[in-house]
């Protein structure tokens, strides 16, 4: 961020503190902000994610300026913003996770897949906004009622994700012994699995276990 | 099979094989991964006792067990490439928490081959493949951890013997921590201030003898055990170790970079940043890790869904699937979503990893600060995140997702470390803010 603001021109994954910055410079009052967001196009929302994540650095930046004019402290400074830091990197690895997401759809051919792994990724990335609602809303990124839409719409695609739910983890194609679960076998006959591996615990070695009669015949008898 | 599972296996709209494969990185690697699963599971040698049902030294000794099984195994079977060796140690381990030489390969050989000298290495590195030393990775103490350059362990030159001599001054520099201190491991590499001349030059690491080769009894000066019970990685005797003013000679400092003369001289190395690539390897790794155990945990989660009947929607109609109600999809798809998310991410770092290593030995640094902040953000985003999500799961599953059987008590507890090892959480997402914050 201070490079940036020294006008210098960055590469990589963080380039996009330039293009904030760029952003920003418009004239324009943060509530008339262009918030055209396509709430079915990913690489629109990957573009908020990359605001939300520049403005958070740019907040907790100018936070460490004004602490470190309070205090006249750099190592305080530092301390007293690390809540909007930690914000700020939570936000860049958010962005950096989601623009991962939709750049792999690019490289996948087969149809079928490429379309259950975008109904995958777009609903990551609404989930993500809604569990993060006020970012966006507090940087002007997005409106309320494109929020309340975004609600709506995580709701039909959890029913367009259902058809495909067991398919999904069985991709994963992690081995029965692998996996170790009496609960998650693959060919899902988990109760007469569970009554069988309950019977092999270790307490079952004896019909009656010997504390029967160590101490509750005794107690038996005093009483 | 269950039939709920199967109708709901056929109502897939994708070939689930090709998914498979974009996952594994491509058919040849599916195929291959498969081949060395069946050579695992199919070997009669590789049969455990259901750790569930066996006591700590029990489990501690089953996994001692595989693992020197598992050492013969791969030379009798040939297997040597890492990603292979990787996925048959993966299969044999089962749980990656539970080898008890898991620091020997993935942390005491990796620095012998990045950070002896030639000479170093043709002592160490077939003492160390043969097995006749076994070792670990001794950088945390009992009271500091993180922070690296708090760290109290001193190694102080004596030019007169031309011997470093090894002190943990306090009871807080006790090494402590490491998996396979306690009982496995006869050496160690020790993470200690160096000092010669009577200057400190930070942190420098030292191979440390600690039990004999031949009997596995502690040396003199060696004060080593086990930290005791924990939360889980009960198969792992994470260790203490207190040096009490003990020698090593001076060819035991690993000096592929930094050096100290007979004299004492200290010769800086030319780049500090020759370390980070091993942290950014490591991150990757645990990125890819917790895309794997969120696999895990939805896996279990929503096969168990599919088959579990709950209450009714309408009366008088049979039970649904607990898959079919609102709440249970938007507990377990968003998890679903994101173990897919992480998994592309750990793919991207260690093809990014690999790419700069390459640009690293033509000796060009530019990229590495930048992929060492983001992977220090990326394990603590992807860590956290996890941690909080196989706990969903497992609640997802109600009473039997408390019993062992659903394995998720043993998922948390293997994974839950990774939000603090190799860097806490808070410490690695404010080491990446410092990155943005300079951009």
């Amino acid at each position: 961020y201070q490079q940036v603001k020294a006008g210098k021109q960055l590469s990589g994954i963080v380039s996009y503190l330039n293009e904030a910055e760029h952003w920003r410079v418009q004239p324009q009052p943060v509530a008339a902000r262009p918030t055209v967001v396509d709430i079915n196009d990913l690489a629109s929302l990957v573009e908020v994610y990359k605001l939300r994540a520049a403005i958070l650095v740019e907040m907790a930046a100018k936070n460490i300026q004004q602490e470190l004019q309070r205090t006249k402290n750099q190592e305080d400074a530092w301390n007293n913003s690390a809540i909007d830091l930690v914000r700020a990197s939570d936000a860049h690895c958010h962005y950096v996770v989601v623009k991962l997401f939709t750049d792999k759809l690019g490289e996948i051919g087969d149809t079928a897949v490429h379309s259950v792994l975008s109904t995958l990724a777009l609903f990551y990335t609404l989930h993500g906004i809604t569990q993060n609602s006020g970012d966006f809303l507090q940087a002007g990124l997005l409106s309320v009622p494109q929020v309340m839409l975004i609600s709506v719409r995580i709701k039909e695609l959890l029913s367009q994700l259902r058809p495909n739910a067991v398919a999904l983890v069985d991709a994963f194609d992690i081995h029965d012994k692998s996996l170790n679960s009496v609960l998650g076998r693959y060919d899902g006959n988990v109760y007469e699995h569970l009554f069988e591996w309950a019977r092999r615990s270790p307490l079952n070695s004896t019909e009656v276990h010997e504390s029967f009669h160590k101490y509750l015949k005794p107690l038996r008898s005093k009483l | 099979m269950n039939p709920d599972i199967m109708k709901e296996r056929q109502n897939a709209t994708f070939d689930v094989e090709k998914l498979t494969n974009i996952l594994d990185g491509g058919p040849e690697k599916t195929k291959r991964r498969r081949e060395i699963e069946t050579l695992v599971f199919n070997d009669p040698d590789f049969e455990e006792e259901d750790p569930n049902f066996l006591s700590r030294s029990e489990r501690y000794d089953q996994a001692v067990r595989k693992s020197a099984r598992m050492i013969l195994k791969m030379r009798e079977y040939g297997i040597g490439h890492p990603d292979e060796i990787y996925f048959f140690k993966k299969y044999v381990i089962k749980r990656n928490h539970e080898e008890a030489m898991g620091l020997h390969f993935s942390m005491f050989m990796p620095t012998l081959h990045s950070q002896c000298d030639p000479e170093q290495a043709r002592k160490w590195l077939p003492l160390a493949n043969s097995f006749q030393v076994v070792g670990t990775y001794a950088q945390t103490e009992l009271g500091h951890g993180t922070h690296l350059r708090g760290l109290e362990t001193t190694a102080t030159y004596d030019p007169a013997t031309q011997e470093f001599v090894l002190n943990s001054p306090t009871f807080s520099s006790i090494k402590w921590w490491p998996g396979g201190l306690g009982k496995t491991s006869n050496c160690a590499i020790v993470i200690a201030q160096l000092y010669t001349q009577g200057n400190c030059h930070g942190l420098h690491a030292f191979i440390v003898p600690i039990r004999d080769f031949n009997t596995h009894e502690p040396l003199p000066g060696i004060v080593v055990g086990d930290i005791g019970p924990k939360f889980g990685y009960s198969e792992v005797d994470n260790g203490f170790l207190k040096l009490e003013n003990i020698r090593i000679p001076r060819e035991n400092m690993l000096m592929k970079h930094a050096t100290v003369e007979p004299d004492g001289t200290y010769v800086k190395p030319p780049s500090s940043k020759l370390t980070y690539g091993t942290m950014v390897f490591i991150r990757s790794l645990i990125v890819g890790n917790s895309a794997l155990f969120l696999a895990k945990s939805c896996t279990i989660a929503i096969r168990y869904s599919a088959v579990r009947h709950q209450s009714d929607f309408r009366p008088g109609s049979p039970e649904p699937q607990i898959l079919d109600y609102q709440t249970q999809q938007y507990k377990l798809f968003p998890l679903l979503a994101m173990a897919y998310a992480f998994a592309f991410v750990g793919q991207y770092m260690n093809d990014t990893y690999n790419r700069i290593t390459g640009d690293i030995n033509q000796g060009d640094f530019t990229e590495m600060p930048e992929l060492h902040a983001l992977s220090a953000g990326l394990k603590a985003f992807t860590t956290w995140a996890t941690n909080a999500a196989i706990e969903v799961c497992r609640m997802s599953c109600g009473g039997h997702g408390y019993s062992c059987s659903s394995a998720l008590p043993d998922i948390y507890v293997g994974f839950t470390p990774s939000c603090t090892y190799e860097g806490e959480n808070t410490v690695m997402m404010l080491q990446t803010a410092r990155y943005l914050v300079k951009s």
